[in-house]
């Protein structure tokens, strides 16, 4: 789970 | 946030509220792909499980609780409360064609081989060909409800106006998602022959009828 790069879009 | 992304959330939300009014009003969900609609609520089910493990801001939670939702919503309708309504005979289209090769692509082509970053990857493959279901039981019938176009016309345009919003986060941000841009502009591309009836029938008054 912490290779997940995070998305701020929808 | 720029104006482009803003709007283009804007017009994906109108689009479902747009949805769920006809089929409630109308009570019935003729001429709307449920196999589409299925495949919707995959895509969002699938991108964002990262509520679970991001806070971005309330905007951000707020949205992709309400897109989860109202997706299961519109199956429910459709699938049962509706079902009596539901044109299962023109909604042909077959599901495992889309799903199989987008999952093998996302497993393929993304930007880590995690399971979060796989199943978003797949989210963003599926739901830039979620809609086809929807445009091949309109080419069946070669007609579309006025709301139902109205519908397309707000779904569509939301893609559309996030390319936009890729412009403009490239030259001012440096922010830039390969996989998010190809996806979103074959998205676009697909409903691009709709939108040159939208526009020449549509809202000229006419019903949206296909040439034959």
């Amino acid at each position: 789970l912490s290779n997940f790069v995070v998305k701020d879009e929808l | 946030m720029n104006i482009f992304r803003l709007i283009g959330d804007m017009s994906h939300l109108l689009a479902i509220v747009l949805l769920l009014l006809k089929m409630w009003k109308t009570r019935s969900c003729a001429g709307i792909s449920g196999k589409s609609q299925i495949l919707f609520a995959l895509v969002f089910a699938t991108r964002y499980l990262d509520l679970f493990t991001a806070f971005i801001s309330a905007y951000n939670s707020t949205m992709k609780l309400f897109f989860i939702s109202t997706s299961l919503v519109t199956v429910y309708l459709m699938y049962f409360k509706f079902r009596a309504t539901y044109d299962a005979n023109h909604d042909t289209f077959r599901l495992e064609f889309l799903v199989v090769p987008v999952g093998g692509l996302a497993f393929l082509v993304n930007h880590n081989f995690s399971p979060l970053e796989i199943l978003w990857t797949f989210s963003i493959y599926l739901e830039s060909v979620a809609i086809l279901p929807q445009l091949f039981m309109m080419s069946k019938t070669g007609e579309a409800e006025t709301i139902t176009s109205h519908y397309l016309f707000a779904l569509g345009s939301y893609r559309a106006l996030y390319i936009l919003n890729w412009v403009f986060r490239y030259y001012f941000e440096g922010f830039f998602d390969l996989i998010a841009v190809v996806a979103g502009c074959v998205q676009t591309i697909l409903y691009c022959d709709f939108f040159y009836l939208y526009i020449t029938k549509v809202l000229k008054g006419k019903k949206l009828s296909l040439p034959a």
